[in-house]
């Protein structure tokens, strides 16, 4: 009680990301044909390591922390690129199952942090209903972990309770996987 | 304004990170 979120709230996010999703779909075609900076390169597609570098950034991949001199606003190496339209709508059905699948991996045995938290809207945004058999196991593991670790949350007041709201709202609701809702 | 449909002002290369954003903080406000 208090942690979860009221059934209202929930069918306010579903309406909105499907709003997203929509409008994901009418602009596709503009963010793939922009280019990427030159300060973006993309991992390959296989490369698991490689995306969740890019993703979440070599400060949380390698558990370093940032000292003063570093600008955390501006080095995307350091902190991790943000989940860009001109960067997600590149990416093949394939792949964001892929890239899903690294962070979902990745999250299984580490905590939440905000990063991870866009990459994986942005990627279930992007991810194409009907959904594979693979992509269903994937996220209903997801929305297991963000409860587990809702559980063990001390207080109302940390951060990541909303985003762990969030992401089970979204695979329960949104995905149909109704035995996860809230 | 300044002629700026409200579309292509939401949808501009952080419109994901934004929609994200706004999701979790309506969660803190709700």
């Amino acid at each position: 009680v208090g942690f979860s979120p009221s059934l209202r709230w929930q069918q306010q996010q579903v309406s909105n990301f499907s709003e997203v999703r929509q409008s994901i779909n009418k602009h596709r075609q503009h963010w793939k044909a922009q280019a990427l900076d030159d300060n973006v390169i993309m991992p390959k597609p296989d490369d698991e390591e490689g995306w969740k570098k890019f993703c979440l950034g070599e400060n949380i991949y390698y558990n370093t922390t940032p000292t003063q001199s570093d600008d955390p606003g501006l080095d995307y190496v350091k902190v991790g690129f943000p989940p860009f339209l001109s960067i997600v709508c590149r990416l093949s059905q394939a792949s964001i199952s892929a890239v899903l699948e690294n962070l979902i991996n990745w999250f299984g045995e580490r905590e939440f942090v905000p990063q991870l938290g866009r990459w994986l809207y942005a990627l279930l945004a992007c991810l194409e209903k009907p959904l594979l058999p693979e992509a269903h196991s994937l996220i209903r593991q997801l929305a297991r972990r963000c409860s587990e670790v809702r559980a063990n949350l001390e207080t109302k007041e940390d951060e990541t309770l909303s985003a762990l709201n969030l992401m089970i709202c979204l695979v329960a609701r949104y995905f149909e996987q109704n035995d996860l809702a809230d | 304004g300044m002629g700026k449909s409200e579309d292509s002002d939401i949808w501009d290369d952080t419109a994901l990170i934004k929609a994200y954003d706004k999701a979790v903080a309506s969660f803190k406000n709700s």
